[in-house]
C-alpha cells in the first residue's frame, strides 16, 4: 500500500510512522526543509514542496497512491488547494485535518473522505472525563448508547454478577470485568458467580445517560 | 466545581467550553490578549497572564479549584513551571498536554495526574484506521483485548447469530448489531435469530489480533 502525507507536524508524523512500521510506502511532503530532514529517516521518501504549488503536487502524487492524508493546520488555503488538486488527480481516499468544525464542513463539501480535528476531539473527550471521573474509558456507539468502564455501584457490591440482577436493575449489560492492578488483567467472559468488589471495574454497554447516573 | 485552564489554544478551548456548558466555573489563563478577548464570552473568567510569572499564578489559583488543566503546546518551560507552581499551591488534580512522549514522561515524574498528547493519540488512531479500514471504531481494553465494529465475515452471512456459532468459531462475542443507514440504529441486545446481512456492522469484543484477521 502507498500513502502520501502532506504536512509533517505532530499529527502528520504520528500518522506516517505506524504506516511505515506496517510495511506501507509513505511519501512525506512538507514545505519546511527542517521537518523533511527530521522525518527522512522514518519514511520511504521525504520531499520539500509547497502544498500551494500545483505543479509540484501533480509531479509527486500519482493514482498509485491508495490514500492521501493532508495534515496542515494553520494554513487553510494550503489545505483546501491541496485537497482540490489531489481529488483532481483522481485519488479516491483523501483524509484531512481541520482546526475547527466550520473548516471541517467546507472540507467535507469539497469532497474530503474523512475530516479529523485532533485537538477538539481530544479536548471534548477530556472534558467528559473531568465531568464524569468515574467513567475511565468509553466508546460512543450512538448518541444514546455507549460502552464505558465504571466502578460497581454501591448497591451491588459483595453480590455475584447473577445475583446483582444488573441488566434488569440498570438496563445495561456487563461485557467485561477488570480486576487487579494491571490494565492487562481483564476478563471478557466473567463468570456469573463472581462476587463484585469495590476495586473492580466493570465494562458496561448501555444508555450513556444511565451510565453517567450510576457512576 | 471550579477549574482553571492555562493556555487556550484549540485544545484548551475544547476542554473549557463543555465544562462551562455543564455549569462548572472555569478560569481561563493565557498570555495572549487576543485569545483572552476571543474566549471571554465563553468562560466564567478570562485573564491575561504568563504561566512563567509565578506571582500572577499564585494570585489567580487557590486550593478551591478542583483541577487545573495546562494546555500550552510549544513552550515546554512554561508547561513545566506552571505544573510545579500549581502542585506547590496544593492542587491535587493537574492534567497536562504534552507534544511528545519524552515530555510526557518528564511531566508524569514531576507529578502530573494525567498527560495527554492529542495530535499523537489521534494520529496513531488514524493510522490504525487506514491499516484496517474494515474496523470502523474501536476501544482498546488492554494490549490484547479490544472492542471493535466490523463487517460480518463472509462465512456467517445469511446465517442467524445463533447458527453462526460466532463465539466458538472466532473466540469473540457479538455485543451489538448496527443495521440501517443511520448511526443511531444500533441494537444492544440483538436477537439470536437475527440473520446476518452484508450491510450489517457487528460490535465485537475479543483479541485485537483475531479481530484484525477477520475484518
Ligand atoms: N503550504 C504548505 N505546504 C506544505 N507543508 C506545509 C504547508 N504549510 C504548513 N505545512 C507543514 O504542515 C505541518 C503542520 O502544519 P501546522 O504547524 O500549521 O499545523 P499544526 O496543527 O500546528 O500541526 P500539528 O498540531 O500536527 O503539529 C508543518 O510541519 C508545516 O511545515
Ligand atoms: N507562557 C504562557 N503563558 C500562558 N499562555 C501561554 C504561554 N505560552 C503559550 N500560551 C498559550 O497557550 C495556547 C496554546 O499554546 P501553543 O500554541 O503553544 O500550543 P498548540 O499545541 O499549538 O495549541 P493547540 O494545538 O491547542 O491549538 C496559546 O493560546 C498560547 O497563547
Amino acid at each position: 500500500m502507498q500513502y502520501a502525507v502532506i504536512g509533517l507536524g505532530k499529527f502528520g508524523e504520528a500518522v506516517a510512522t505506524p504506516l511505515v512500521k506496517n510495511n506501507c510506502e509513505v511519501l512525506a511532503i512538507d514545505n519546511s526543509e527542517e521537518r523533511i530532514q527530521d522525518i527522512s529517516g522514518e519514511v520511504s521518501h521525504a520531499v520539500t514542496a509547497d502544498a500551494l504549488d500545483e505543479k509540484s503536487l501533480r509531479a509527486l502524487i500519482t493514482t498509485d497512491f491508495d490514500a492521501v492524508i493532508i495534515c496542515i493546520g494553520e494554513d487553510f488555503e494550503a489545505t483546501i488547494l491541496s485537497l482540490m488538486i489531489v481529488l483532481d488527480i483522481g485519488i479516491k481516499k483523501v483524509i484531512v485535518k481541520a482546526d475547527n468544525r466550520i473548516r471541517a464542513k467546507i472540507l467535507k463539501k469539497l469532497g474530503a473522505t474523512k475530516v479529523i480535528f485532533p485537538e477538539i476531539e481530544m479536548g471534548e473527550k477530556l472534558a467528559q472525563n473531568i465531568l464524569h471521573p468515574d467513567i475511565s474509558d468509553y466508546l460512543s456507539l450512538s448518541d444514546k448508547y455507549s460502552i464505558a468502564e465504571i466502578s460497581p455501584p454501591k448497591e451491588v457490591l459483595n453480590k455475584s454478577i447473577s445475583n446483582s440482577d444488573f441488566r434488569k436493575r440498570y438496563k445495561m449489560n456487563i461485557i467485561a470485568l477488570r480486576r487487579g492492578s494491571s490494565k492487562e488483567e481483564i476478563d471478557v467472559n466473567p463468570n456469573p458467580d463472581t462476587i463484585l468488589q469495590h476495586s473492580d471495574k466493570l465494562v458496561v454497554l448501555g444508555e450513556i445517560e444511565r451510565i453517567r447516573k450510576i457512576s
